[in-house]
């Protein structure tokens, strides 16, 4: 798993199964890296459909 | 070979399902069709690790077995002939029914491109896989975009020969599909309005609607079951909500579009305007609708002129109470990216909640009025429409 998914297992994996769409809470670094990864792969997935 | 290796771990799988099991999606998982052994057959070893996981982990889900195979050659350097990829996935369907969770799941393909001026060798290619491995299938799925995103205008949105494009294009895929297994279900596996992204500020505006509602209409008119958009979140503009998870106007328009439209269809014709231009559907209303009962009727229309139009409901119709859902263009602007609903702007209420979806009550006998370049929906009451009883 990457950084931000091994942080998400952890959470699921405290989760209680039966309430697991209860699930909201994402941490605010992962947000912010995700948000910061962005930019740089929307250009690439953009740059693969136009090839 | 273009495209860098992608691995997809466990915990990517994890979090996929979770999302979509959660927003009461169903999965449809697509297979790597192009890892092949030196014979040209389907390696299937790396399926057989994933469906391992995901069968421990009680996964149900649907699946597919690569994506656009007549691009094959051209995106990674790797041929695959219809027939083979027939046999591929006779192969798929047999590892499938080794697990006792997905005997019964789906198997839908080939996600096939469609048809160009120079590219006859699709519908030859479908025919051909069809022929090899249609039974191994429970629905042939094929991609749809009306446009080039590098070079479409924001008039091709209006232009009533680019909506019918799509009736050529998808009575060319039935009737392969007629011919070769005759019966077999045809859906949409992906579409929208351009390929490569979308048209900038174009695809996410009040005006890619029209696009997306024609070709609703049109597919279930033309008995295709299922619609799959590209795409919900992703690069480009074609995207169905923002980088904000904010709605954009294709997202409204589908969300009104599911509540009030019913799968059943029927047939209508209007007089006295050029029905290209001025384009109506008639469905039974949505069942699960609260307020609507059996045999109400749900008309949708989209007005491609320049001014506005009116429909008169025929004799039977025209003392029943209609509904309005007119959707505008916030600001009186066809490439806002807000649209209203009756004249209130649509947005989230909060992080989690829709707001209210309210119909208009038009006065009994009252014409239905489309403001030039616009869409909506008429919910026609106690219609009693025997198909819809």
């Amino acid at each position: 798993p990457t950084w931000e998914e091994k942080i998400f297992q952890d959470l699921l994996a405290k989760q209680d199964s039966a309430n697991i769409c209860e699930f909201a809470f994402t941490p605010l670094d992962v947000l912010q890296h995700l948000q910061f990864l962005w930019p740089y792969q929307e250009r690439l997935i953009l740059w693969e459909e136009n090839k | 070979p273009i495209h860098k290796n992608y691995t997809i771990t466990r915990s990517t799988l994890d979090i996929l399902y979770h999302f979509a099991h959660c927003a009461n999606f169903h999965l449809i998982f697509g297979l790597n069709a192009l890892l092949r052994k030196g014979n040209g057959q389907w390696d299937s070893s790396n399926a057989q690790l994933l469906l391992n996981y995901t069968d421990s982990q009680n996964y149900f889900m649907s699946w597919e077995l690569g994506n656009e195979p007549n691009s094959f050659r051209h995106k990674s350097g790797i041929f695959v002939n219809g027939s083979q990829l027939g046999q591929d996935f006779l192969h798929l369907r047999r590892l499938l029914d080794n697990y006792t969770r997905y005997r019964n799941s789906k198997l839908v393909g080939p996600d096939i491109g469609q048809p160009r001026k120079k590219q006859k060798h699709i519908p030859l290619m479908l025919r051909s896989f069809l022929k090899s491995g249609g039974k191994a299938i429970d629905s042939v799925t094929w991609h749809h975009y009306y446009l080039d995103g590098r070079n479409a205008s924001r008039k091709d949105f209006l232009n009533p020969d680019v909506l019918d494009t799509f009736i050529t294009l998808a009575k060319e895929e039935l009737q392969i599909v007629d011919d070769t297994v005759p019966g077999k279900k045809v859906w949409l596996g992906e579409t929208s309005s351009a390929y490569s992204g979308g048209v900038p500020h174009v695809s996410n505006s009040y005006l890619a609607g029209f696009l997306w509602l024609d070709k609703l209409g049109l597919s279930a008119q033309l008995g295709i079951d299922v619609v799959m958009r590209q795409v919900l979140l992703g690069a480009g503009s074609y995207h169905l909500v923002d980088s904000n998870i904010d709605p954009l106007p294709d997202y409204w328009l589908s969300l009104v579009y599911k509540k009030l439209v019913g799968t059943k269809v029927l047939q209508v014709n209007i007089t006295g305007e050029d029905p290209r231009k001025l384009r109506v559907y008639l469905h039974c209303t949505n069942e699960h609708h609260p307020k609507y009962r059996d045999g109400d009727l749900t008309l949708f229309a989209l007005n491609l002129c320049n001014s506005t139009k009116h429909l008169h409901l025929p004799l039977s119709l025209s003392k029943k109470q209609v509904d309005e859902y007119l959707l505008l263009p916030h600001g009186n602007n066809i490439l806002s990216r807000s649209v209203q609903l009756n004249g209130h702007v649509l947005k989230m209420l909060d992080d989690e909640t829709l707001p209210p979806l309210q119909g208009r009550p038009l006065r009994p006998g009252s014409r239905l009025g489309l403001p030039a370049f616009s869409y909506g929906f008429y919910v026609i009451q106690n219609a009693k429409s025997r198909a819809c009883l």
